[in-house]
C-alpha cells in the first residue's frame, strides 16, 4: 500500500513506483514457489502429456495427504504420477521405463508406496496370467537384473493396478524404474498391453522429500 | 483480520494474486490457475501491539494507550505487522520428466495479519 513518492509506512524507506513494486512481488512469488518445491528453476517440459492420459491419471490421485505435515522432520509429501516410456518391447513382452526427477536441490526422495496402472486388452473369454518383473540396474554396469516378479491374474479387458514392493520403491527413489510385463498361459496368445495416449501405463508414488541436511539459511 | 483498503496506514493484509498464465507458468502448473501471495503491511504503534488483527474494542484501545504511555520510555523493539493465520497451497504440476506431481505446501497463503 506504499504510495509512489511517499514514505513506506511499514519500513519507512523510499517507495517504489507501482509497476516496479509489482515486478518485485511477482519475482518473489516465483522464488517462493520454486524454493518450497525444492526446485532450482522452473521445469522445461521434455514431452507433453496428452489430455486423455492426464484425465485418466488424475482419477487415480488420492485426496490431500491427511493431517498436518510432521514438523519434526520438516519433510514434504508429494504424490507423483510417472508415465511409462515403452522402450524395448517385443511381441512377447512389454518393457516400461519410468523416470523420477532428482532435480530437487535439497533433500533425498523416499518413496513410501508405489503402484503400477496398466490397461490390458484381452480377446473375448480369454483369461491368463501376467508376469510383472521388476528389473534393477547394477550401479557398476548397465545390465538389468531381475529383482522381484509379481504374477497377476487377468480375466477381462480393462485397467489393472499392481502394488509394487520395496525393490521397485528403491528403484524409484534412485530415479529410474524398469518393469517388464510378460503374458503367460492363455494370455500369451490373446492379450495386449495398451500403451496408446489414453491408455499409457503409469506408476503412482507417494513420495517424501526428507532434508538430506539442514540447509543453513543466511 | 483487516484487509488493506488503500487509505489505512495500520497493520492490514494486502491481497496480491499471481496469475500463472500472466507469468508464463501455466504450461507446467496444471492446477490452480494462480497463487494468492497476500502479505502484511502497515504500522503497529504500541497501543495496538499484540492485537490479534481484529478491530479492537474502544476500551481495549484506551487501556493499551495507557499501557503504552507508561512504558513509552521503556527500551525494547517495536511491534511488527505479521501473518496471524496461514493456509497451505495445493499444487498440481509437471516436473522436468513430465511426471505429474501433487503436493500441499504448508503455510503458503496469508489469511490474516496482526501486530506482534
Amino acid at each position: 500500500t506504499c504510495r509512489a513518492g511517499g514514505q513506506c509506512p511499514a519500513c519507512g524507506g523510499p517507495t517504489l513506483d507501482l509497476e516496479s513494486q509489482r515486478e518485485l512481488l511477482l519475482d518473489m512469488a516465483k522464488r517462493s514457489i520454486l524454493d518450497k518445491l525444492h526446485l532450482s528453476q522452473r521445469p522445461t517440459l521434455s514431452q507433453p502429456v496428452s489430455r486423455a492420459a492426464l484425465r485418466t491419471a488424475l482419477q487415480c490421485l488420492h485426496g490431500p495427504p491427511q493431517g498436518a505435515f510432521p514438523e519434526a522432520n520438516r519433510a514434504q509429501d508429494y504424490e507423483i504420477i510417472s508415465f511409462a516410456d515403452t522402450g524395448l518391447s517385443t511381441i512377447n513382452q512389454t518393457r516400461l521405463d519410468f523416470h523420477f526427477s532428482s532435480d530437487r536441490t535439497t533433500g533425498v526422495i523416499e518413496v513410501q508406496q508405489a503402484s503400477l496402472m496398466f490397461f490390458v486388452q484381452l480377446l473375448p473369454n480369454a483369461t491368463g496370467t501376467l508376469n510383472v518383473k521388476v528389473l534393477v540396474s547394477d550401479p557398476h554396469n548397465t545390465n538389468l537384473t531381475l529383482a522381484t516378479q509379481h504374477l497377476l491374474e487377468v480375466d477381462a479387458s480393462g485397467w489393472y493396478q499392481l502394488f509394487l514392493g520395496p525393490d521397485a520403491q528403491d528403484a524409484c527413489s534412485q530415479g529410474h524404474l524398469t518393469l517388464e510385463l510378460v503374458p503367460e498361459g492363455q494370455a500369451a496368445q490373446g492379450s495386449v498391453i495398451l500403451v496408446g495416449a489414453a491408455h499409457r501405463p503409469f506408476v503412482t508414488a507417494q513420495v517424501r522429500v526428507g532434508d538430506k541436511h539442514r540447509v543453513h539459511r543466511r | 483480520g483487516i484487509d488493506c483498503q488503500g487509505v489505512s496506514r495500520m497493520c492490514c493484509r494486502q491481497e496480491f494474486f499471481v496469475d500463472f498464465r500472466e507469468i508464463g507458468w501455466h504450461d507446467w502448473i496444471i492446477q490452480p490457475e494462480g497463487y494468492a501471495m497476500n502479505f502484511c503491511t502497515g504500522q503497529c504503534p504500541l497501543h495496538v501491539a499484540g492485537m490479534p488483527g481484529i478491530a479492537a474494542s474502544f476500551y481495549t484501545a484506551v487501556l493499551n494507550l495507557l499501557k503504552a504511555n507508561t512504558v513509552a520510555g521503556a527500551a525494547g523493539g517495536g511491534s511488527c505487522c505479521v501473518p496471524t493465520a496461514r493456509r497451505p497451497l495445493s499444487l498440481l504440476y509437471y516436473d522436468r520428466d513430465s511426471n505429474i506431481v501433487k503436493t500441499d505446501i504448508p503455510d503458503m497463503v496469508v489469511e490474516a495479519c496482526g501486530c506482534s
